[in-house]
């Protein structure tokens, strides 16, 4: 089992080496990455050691070899199986958007309750499922995340349902408070937080 | 003109003080404030005096009066008006989404250049306008935020517009590169990062 601290800085070394190649680099030793993010380069070496042997003495790691090695482990280079409960504007813009297939992040199945929906055909050729069919789609379909698109009353139950399939993780978009198991992976969206940000930037421009 | 530093820390300041609030906490000393946040007592009181005295000697600061001192500041306590340019799924969504409203984030225009879109009404009282008139529209309802969701390659376009019409911020919510001044006020969203977010969180539970 590799330490979650671990996994964290990998996902930091892995963007370091994303810069590093797009620069030209081939190799790098464990002391020059260590010293480019403040990690000690013992830490560096200690991390890279639970997957084997990546480096070799005296040339340092092939930043290539090294960046495939880092995405396997932390799932950046898979297919990640997606579906999105609540067809409504927002479940549309996210079915239709090209930046979640071009990160590896496939919609495979998109449901609704309304009769107005189901049976909608989609621009990338999916057809708008009735929630009735989840548990047996998710299931075929092998759905790894799901998305909550719905309004906030009828979130915890999709929920619910999602976590009852076998779903590994939830984007929650609707404003709810989910009830959920512990540990269980979820990422809640809230688009005020980019405004707020904005705010301040605009506020620090005009107090330059 | 209050230095960028002072300002960032104002931001985690007024954080702070929402949890304090939150536990009923009715006075703090820069003391105090500084210890919670690792900054020095000195750099707390130095960043509350460029807006006169808050705080009393030998009591401290009342934290209500402190946090609605920093809020206005910011500009958290204003209102914000905001125009969406593109009223396809994604503006629509974003138009109704009530969470916006709730932190002062008024929608006061939306725009598209589809006969198809031009004219039609929201849930939220609003018609979708044509983009013709747009500097018209947002100089009249004195616009701060201008939100792009139009493809693409009519993103470039749709920002020259917002920046020519005096618009003090842009969020860009289309993949694509804007062309715009240096220090212009400018979130870019890309929803495959939270996604990216969830797949390392999956990641490490397997390997807890
Ligand atoms: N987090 C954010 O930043 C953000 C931004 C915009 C919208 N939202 C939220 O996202 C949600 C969707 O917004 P929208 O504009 O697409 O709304 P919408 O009304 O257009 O779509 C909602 C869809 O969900 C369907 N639905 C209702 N109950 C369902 C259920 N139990 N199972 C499956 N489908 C169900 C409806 O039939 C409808 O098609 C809302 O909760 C909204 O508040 C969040
Ligand atoms: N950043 C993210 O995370 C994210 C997520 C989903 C969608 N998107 C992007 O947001 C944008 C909108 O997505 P959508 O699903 O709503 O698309 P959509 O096709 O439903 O809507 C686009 C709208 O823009 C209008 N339009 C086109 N050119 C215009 C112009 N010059 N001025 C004004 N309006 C114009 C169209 O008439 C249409 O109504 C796309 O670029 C999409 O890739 C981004």
């Amino acid at each position: 089992k590799i330490p979650k601290p671990t996994i964290k800085r990998l996902a930091v070394y892995y963007r370091c080496l994303e810069n590093l190649i797009k620069s030209g680099k081939e190799t790098i030793s464990s002391q020059e990455l260590g010293n480019r993010l403040n990690i000690k380069a013992s830490q560096v070496r200690k991390d890279l050691s639970y997957f084997g042997e990546f480096g070799k003495r005296g040339i340092g790691y092939q930043t290539r070899r090294l960046q495939d090695g880092i995405a396997e482990i932390l799932g950046i280079k898979r297919i990640w199986n997606v579906c999105i409960v609540g067809a409504g504007n927002l479940g549309m813009a996210l079915a239709n958007y090209p930046g979640l297939s071009k990160s590896g992040y496939q919609i495979k199945a998109i449901f609704d309750v309304s009769s107005e929906k189901i049976g909608k055909k989609l621009q990338n050729g999916l057809v708008v499922e009735d929630l009735k069919n989840f548990e047996r789609v998710a299931r075929k379909e092998k759905i790894h995340i799901g998305v909550i698109t719905v309004p906030a009353n009828n979130a915890q139950q999709v929920a619910d349902l999602m976590i009852g399939s076998g779903i590994e993780g939830i984007i929650n978009f609707a404003p709810a408070k989910l009830n959920i198991p512990e540990n269980f992976p979820l990422e809640e969206i809230d688009i005020s937080l980019t405004f707020r940000a904005l705010s301040f930037q605009i506020t620090m421009q005009k107090s330059r």
